[in-house]
């Protein structure tokens, strides 16, 4: 594997928005890019990946490759990254090492890291990214932010439910309550404020609040989240990256007995 | 009283 991002906090951003919910990780590299997904300890929350060859400036991939690491220590090695820096990706064809190599050629600097790969027995889910779901949301990713971080304060446990009216977020704490309802709407001037929502019949679902505190740690990838609910299904929160490829949370729901 | 949901319970493995 070869693989260059023109700008080094691409990954860091990818890696950085799933570090705290997972311990480790396979990458699986193949000619179409890099995909990887990882359930929580909990398993509660799965976690996608996908990187395609688009978000490269370079990316060759000769045969695939499966590259298990940490990620607190895949962390570390990025906190060197920044946007005047490029970042290679080098895995040999018998992967002991991934090799990363970030380059400055305006400051005359080159900084290279390897990282010791480990091997995870982790299995493989089917999961069908294209699932059809009873309601769509895509909204601001900032909003959404703010929206969890308010409401997750007052319970443990955050409900949303989606009607032709908008969709509502809310708690029910011991001391407190809250409820935050938001409207389609179109901004001309800032479309990264828009709201729609897509659905086939009403929803009202229950997720545990502190996964949803790890979930918007992604926001930074995108200023735009897309929402997916259907009954009884776990929920998929999606930030999609500009050139393609993104990072999607499938949050298991709550019941009620 | 809510109960949470696994993972496990809605995706099979590949």
């Amino acid at each position: 594997l070869e693989a260059k991002f023109d700008d080094s906090t691409i990954f860091k951003k990818i890696i950085d928005s799933f570090k705290d919910s997972v311990t480790q990780i396979n990458f699986v590299c193949s000619e179409s890019g890099i995909e990887a997904q990882a359930i929580d300890d909990s398993r509660v929350l799965l976690v996608t990946v996908s990187i395609p060859p688009s978000c490269f400036e370079s990316y060759r991939c000769d045969r695939p490759t499966t590259i298990g690491v940490y990620l607190a220590s895949l962390a570390k090695l990025l906190k060197s990254a920044n946007t005047n820096s490029s970042l290679t990706l080098y895995v040999a064809d018998k992967p002991d090492e991934l090799l990363l190599l970030f380059e400055e050629p305006k400051n005359q600097k080159s900084m290279e890291y390897k990282l010791k790969l480990v091997d995870i027995t982790a299995d493989m889910l089917e999961v069908d990214s294209d699932m059809k779901s009873d309601v769509t949301v895509e909204m601001s990713s900032v909003e959404f932010t703010k929206t969890v971080r308010d409401l997750t304060q007052l319970s443990d446990s955050f409900t949303v439910s989606v009607t032709k009216d908008g969709i509502v977020f809310s708690v029910q704490g011991d001391t407190a309550q809250g409820k935050v309802l938001l409207q389609p709407r179109e901004d001309l001037a800032d479309e990264s404020n828009n709201l729609s929502i897509s659905m086939s019949k009403t929803i009202d679902l229950s997720f545990a609040s502190k996964y949803l505190l790890d979930i918007i740690k992604a926001a930074s990838i995108s200023n735009k989240i897309f929402l997916k609910f259907s009954d009884d299904t776990p929920a998929l929160f999606e930030f999609k990256m500009e050139k393609g490829g993104g990072v999607g949370f499938y949050l298991a729901p709550k019941y009620d007995d | 009283k809510s109960n949470q949901r696994s993972i496990g319970d809605f995706f099979t493995v590949k």
